[in-house]
Formats: structure tokens, sequence, C-alpha cells
């Protein structure tokens, strides 16, 4: 699950 | 998204435009670290490979990161061609010899071991975080080398750290209002990264309120 991995930042 | 990670995005940003308006100003690339420049390029492309897979009208937030991914893609990629060939004249290569060959493969060696599941996106992506937390040391030692630092690359480089300095405070953020658990590996690199500028802050604010250039000892 990307979501937890912080991948939604830069 | 909080006001810590936009204004955090935003110094980033600001420290982008610095960092090609002084070349452009000057017509020169002198005090500026063409290594940390590519450690950008290489943390850069390694780590938003997602734009291949990401549908950027998926949401605003992937529409935003979208945008700046391509924006801090394009900016690195013009200040190499910059430096290495409009202004190569300008650049100061005798002094820029931090070897970034051993900073790469450290963080090759650190991505192999820590990350977070064992796929290559995966690996790039820890390899990334590991290469961004040390990128900027060829630049702080190259400034050490030369002593005198101009008011521009001070406040590009203080931006810099001010962006890093901020996203802590977005993980804090995070951390209370989303409950965001594991995340040792961006947070712990994140924080290395934050206290690899504090000794440049130091001297900043020194030579700010002394209204001097920054000088290095």
């Amino acid at each position: 699950e990307l979501k937890d991995e912080l991948k939604d930042e830069l | 998204m909080n006001i810590f990670r936009l204004g955090g995005d935003m110094l980033h940003v600001v420290s982008i435009f610095l960092l090609l308006l002084k070349i452009q100003t000057s017509h020169s690339c002198a005090g500026l670290s063409l290594k940390t420049q590519i450690l950008y390029m290489v943390v850069f492309s390694t780590r938003y490979l997602d734009l291949f897979f990401t549908k950027p009208w998926h949401s605003a937030l992937t529409f935003y990161n979208t945008i700046m991914k391509i924006l801090f893609l394009s900016s690195s990629a013009y200040t190499i061609y910059l430096m290495q060939k409009r202004y190569k004249h300008t650049y100061d290569k005798v002094h820029d010899t931090f070897r970034i060959q051993y900073l790469i493969a450290a963080a090759a060696v650190l991505a192999l071991i820590f990350h977070l599941r064992l796929t290559v996106f995966e690996i790039l992506w820890a390899f990334s975080v590991f290469l961004e937390s040390v990128a900027i040391l060829p630049q702080l030692f190259l400034l050490q080398e030369t002593g005198e630092v101009e008011n521009i690359t001070s406040h590009y480089i203080f931006c810099l750290g001010g962006y890093r300095t901020l996203y802590i405070f977005n993980w804090v953020w995070r951390y209370f209002t989303e409950h965001r658990r594991n995340q040792w590996l961006a947070w712990g690199c994140g924080t290395v990264q934050t206290l690899i500028y504090a000794d440049f802050f130091y001297y900043y604010i020194l030579s700010r309120k002394q209204g001097k250039k920054l000088r290095l000892p």
C-alpha cells in the first residue's frame, strides 16, 4: 500500500 | 497537504529559482557545485519513476505532485546544462573535488539492505532517499574550500535547508493527524539531511546579523 510509505510526498 | 509541507515545497521551488537567478544574472556558476547538482538529478530521476505509472489527473494531490516532479527534473537538467555547457568556463572545477562515487555507492549499499519491499521500484526509492540526505555535501565542501560565499548562493542553501526542516514539521503533523507509522526510512534520512544543514544555518544567521557576506571557517 503506497499510502503508508509517504510516497505521496516529494 | 498541510501548511508545513506546502511551505517546504515552496521553499524548494524558491531555492531552484535562486539558483537559476544566480547563474543567469551573474553569467557565472562560480561557487556552485556541479557534483551536488548531478546528485540531485540522480535523486529525482530514481525517485520519480512513478511519473510513468501515475495518472496526473487521479486527484488534486497527484496533479500537484506531477507538476512539481516535472519541475524538479527539468530545472535540475537545465542547471546541469548551464554549468556544463553555457557557463562551463566559470565552473570552479579545481575546488569541486568531493568524491560523489562514494556517496552513490554507500547509498546503493544502504538501499539494498534497508528498503520497505523487495522490488526494483522500492529499492530505487530508498536509494534516492539515502542519496538525497547527503547530496548537499559537495556544495558545502566547495564553500568551505573557497571561504566567502556569494549572498545568493547562501540564500539558495538556506532555502534548501529550510525546505528540509519544514518537512520534519510536516511529518510530525502527519504522525499525529493521520497516525502514520513505519516511516523510519524517510524520517531517519530526512533528519540526517536537516542536521547536515545545522552548521551552515549557524554561520548563515551569524552573517545575516552582521549584515556581511557569509564566510565559512
